[in-house]
């Protein structure tokens, strides 16, 4: 069987109870960007770490992990790269 | 205006709209076997006006002369470069043509001398970049739940890779997205979601595998080929609902759409091209009812949607009267049928989802065999908030596991007796992951009833030589159950039913749900007196026209429906079951008829086949009386067969006199002398010579003219004079072979006239060549055999 590696970003997603500016406060915090929230889904925001490496089969390790510590951090998922095939 | 009966073709300046097959096939100008009745829809007065629909895609060229002016770029975004503008990256390859291929489908501009027409040509039209870099978990939730107040439709044609191995959907945070938009979107009444299902011809891939249109929030929309064929692409589904039109075959025609940089384009779609297409479909839908809610328009493609001529050989009748198919769903999308259900549709009640969990009790799925667990389900009829008794989706939510997950197949058997595939063998799928909790959907089972024995069969077939001491394993399995626990339609939602090709599902018109006092805006055909709901059928009094449905509901139309005639200033009352418009409810009032009938123009009768003394005209809609001498005829004065006592004279029909005579319009009158048969006086005019005469080009002589021989064969009963071949002067009989005598500029050699530059035993003075042959002689070039040729055939070897 064909062996798929999962392809780990440096995009996170969020979920942050507080509002926009608690969670550009978390994020500024342990060194990622607030890009937004993700669409319409509240609480949901987009984390962007420009010091991790933008493509890697091993997911992220480092002081800002620590994000997760946060009591306000209900959820944190570091993103995955997704096959998609127009059709 | 709306007219009906297809007597008036719509056009567009636009140049491939005479192309455009798919979208006037009706007019009888393609070959084509049927279209979705967009231009009935239209005419109807739906166009797409403030419905806006974005594509989820590589973006979208904004500056595209046909797309232009219907950009909305509250519906477009940049997900991949995180900004607004969603302009496509422009590369050698023009690897990102595909979202502005899909926009140009719904919405672009008509009549603006570019390119195409779109479905929905007054709607608005976004586009999200989004596949045109990391495609993530949170890149899908974005785009699906994008500005999702303002945005009422999503058209998506991409998914996981359709490779025949890969089992993936969305993971949770598009998950939510679907959820969020469907719960919340298009002011609560639920985001659009349009999906193209599977594009695994070279793979064998089957669409359960695809979590995006296996889900009950998607609108999962197959293809088929002008022909009616599976195209070669196709994926065969349980969770498809409908079909649109999309390439097939090299010689099947193709759909033609925007292209990138700023081009018309007709090469092959795949499936791609069938989202957008329902999409812009679903568009005409909502500009006629802005009130349908997400589950509305699923139950309106349901009831719709036709199996026309798609070739299928799976087609099945549901208990509930669907005909329904793994390729096609309920089949070919019906526009005009859309609109009209539409506008007079009430809001099916409330979605209950009751989840059955059937045993825990794992069981072993050994190598070619089959494991069967029966469920005996309730539909939770123990409780209110759940009870389903009328189905819409069914999931199966289940956990196998499996040495070689490609050899598994899955069938549902519905209590009524609909047996549906969930998934077939995957010949690439090596996988030994199995499933974990992977739901599988069914649309097959809408309309049935909840409660009693479901069957789930799972089917082992090995492709290749497997291990036997991991067999696989079903863990468990659960049955989710949606619909309602009412009668989804109302009896107002029943008519029209005049076009539609399978009969009512609905079983108990009485179980109605109750009409509540109404606080909002009228149809646009209820007059000013007011209205007690949204739909042409809850208007007080009417603007226009009205008509009575089956169970006597009043209708407000805008013109009388087809086979109505106006009887006085507002009511329409239906024609003779064959006409399509008329002028009473007689047999003998038609004005036009209905497909498969024809207009006597004497009688005005819609009658099956023109009667003997009338012919179907060019257009085959009217039989025209032939000519009054004709019994049968081909056109007016084109007989095939004459009244009693008159005779075929060509394709003329005359009286037919005594021999030797001939009628002149009044009376019987002698043929000229020389004839024995004529057509009239002179002798020109003969049919047959008397004795010692010939015919001669319809003359009679008593000798052949020059360039004509006589012809001993007796042609009825008599000789002719026919005319030489041409290449006779005069002949002794036919063919080349038998001249006399030969034009200028050829001698006659053994009964054939040749060409007269060839010599004559090279002596002869030949009218041009002679001292060329003099000088062949004297010479003894016929010695030489190169030179013998120049002599052509009458040199010896001697010279």
């Amino acid at each position: 069987p064909a062996c798929r590696t999962r392809m780990y970003t440096n995009h996170w997603a969020v979920r942050i109870t507080g509002g926009h500016q608690e969670a550009s406060r978390i994020a500024s915090k342990y060194g990622y960007v607030n890009i937004g929230q993700i669409g319409a889904l509240k609480d949901y925001y987009h984390f962007y770490h420009s010091k991790t490496i933008k493509r890697s089969v091993l997911s992220s390790r480092g002081t800002h992990s620590f994000i997760s510590m946060e009591p306000k951090v209900e959820w944190i998922q570091q993103q995955v790269v997704k096959r998609r095939i127009k059709r | 205006d709306y007219k009906p009966g297809g007597t008036q073709s719509t056009y567009f300046n636009d140049p491939k709209w005479p192309s455009m097959w798919y979208m006037h096939c009706s007019d009888n100008t393609h070959h084509c076997q049927s279209d979705m009745n967009i231009v009935g829809a239209w005419k109807r007065g739906y166009t797409g006006k403030n419905v806006v629909i974005t594509i989820l895609d590589d973006g979208i060229e904004r500056t595209h002369p046909d797309l232009m002016q219907n950009y909305d770029s509250n519906a477009s975004y940049d997900v991949n470069s995180n900004d607004i503008d969603p302009m496509p990256r422009y590369d050698a390859s023009n690897e990102n043509k595909h979202g502005t291929r899909c926009a140009g489908e719904v919405a672009a501009i008509a009549n603006n001398s570019h390119c195409t027409v779109g479905i929905a040509f007054n709607a608005k039209i976004g586009g999200v970049r989004m596949l045109d870099g990391d495609v993530t978990d949170m890149v899908e939730a974005k785009s699906l739940s994008l500005n999702p107040q303002h945005i009422h439709i999503y058209s998506a044609s991409w998914g996981p890779d359709d490779d025949g191995k890969t089992v993936d959907g969305p993971a949770s945070l598009a998950r939510q997205a679907f959820e969020n938009g469907i719960r919340t979107g298009r002011n609560k009444l639920g985001s659009i979601f349009v999906w193209a299902s599977g594009n695994g011809g070279r793979s064998k891939d089957h669409c359960s595998c695809d979590g995006y249109t296996n889900s009950i929030y998607t609108i999962s929309i197959s293809s088929t080929a002008e022909s009616g064929k599976k195209p070669w692409y196709l994926e065969e589904c349980a969770s498809t609902l409908a079909t649109t039109y999309s390439s097939g075959e090299s010689y099947d025609k193709k759909i033609i759409t925007t292209d990138l940089r700023q081009r018309c384009t007709d090469s092959h779609t795949g499936t791609s091209a069938s989202a957008p297409m329902a999409a812009g479909i679903i568009a005409l839908a909502l500009e006629a009812n802005p009130f349908l809610t997400w589950r509305d328009v699923q139950h309106i493609i349901v009831r719709t949607s036709r199996a026309g001529h798609l070739n299928s050989n799976d087609w099945k009748t549901n208990a509930a009267g669907y005909k329904v198919s793994h390729l096609y769903g309920f089949g070919l999308m019906d526009a005009e049928a859309m609109v009209m259900e539409a506008e007079k549709w009430t809001t099916v009640p409330q979605q209950h989802v009751c989840v059955e969990s059937t045993d825990h009790q794992a069981k072993t799925i050994r190598p070619d065999s089959q494991v069967h667990s029966v469920y005996k389900a309730t539909g939770c009829s123990d409780n209110s908030n759940h009870h389903v008794i009328y189905l819409e989706h069914v999931v199966v939510r289940i956990t196998i596991t499996h040495p070689r997950r490609g050899d598994l197949a899955i069938f549902l058997t519905s209590p009524s007796g609909t047996k549906s595939q969930l998934l077939a063998n995957r010949l690439f799928d090596h996988s030994t992951e199995g499933f974990k909790n992977w739901e599988f959907m069914t649309t097959h089972c809408w309309g049935e009833k909840a409660a009693g024995d479901w069957k789930l069969e799972i089917h082992d077939t090995p492709s290749q030589l497997r291990s036997f001491k991991s067999p696989g394993k079903l863990k468990e399995w659960s049955l989710v159950l949606y619909g309602t626990s009412i009668q989804p339609y109302s009896p107002r939602n029943d008519f029209p039913k005049v076009e539609r090709v399978r009969s009512s599902p609905v079983e108990d018109p009485t179980e109605d749900y109750g009409t509540d006092d109404y606080a909002g805006p009228c149809n646009a055909e209820c007059s000013k007196v007011g209205c007690d709901g949204p739909g042409p059928d809850h208007c007080t009094d009417c603007l226009h026209y009205y008509y009575k449905s089956k169970n006597n509901t009043r209708i407000c139309v805008p013109n009388c429906p087809p086979g109505h005639y106006n009887v006085d200033k507002k009511r329409c009352k239906k024609c003779s079951p064959n006409c399509e418009t008329c002028v009473g409810s007689h047999s003998d009032q038609c004005l036009s008829c209905k497909s498969g009938f024809y207009l006597n123009e004497e009688s005005n009768v819609c009658i099956t086949s023109c009667p003997d003394g009338f012919y179907l005209d060019k257009n085959k809609i009217v039989c025209r009386k032939c000519s009054e001498n004709c019994k049968t005829c081909t056109e007016s004065q084109s007989c095939t067969e004459c009244r009693h006592g008159l005779s075929l004279y060509g394709s003329r029909c005359a009286v037919r006199c005594e021999e030797g005579k001939y009628h002149n319009g009044r009376e019987c009158e002698p043929c000229h002398r020389s004839c024995a048969t004529c057509a009239g006086s002179g002798a020109d005019a003969c049919i047959n010579c008397t004795e010692g005469y010939f015919l001669e080009d319809g003359r009679c002589v008593q000798s052949c003219s020059g360039g004509y021989y006589l012809d001993h064969s007796l042609e009825n009963g008599y000789k002719t004079c026919k005319r030489c071949d041409a290449s006779c002067l005069e002949c002794s009989g036919q063919g080349d072979k038998n001249c006399t005598s030969c034009p200028n500029g050829y001698i006659l050699d053994t009964g054939v006239c040749v060409i007269g530059t060839v010599c004559k035993d090279a002596t002869e003075e030949s009218w041009a060549e002679g001292g060329f042959c003099m000088l062949v002689k004297k010479n003894n070039l016929c010695q030489r055999k190169v030179l013998q040729q120049l002599c052509c055939r009458t040199c010896t070897h001697k010279g």
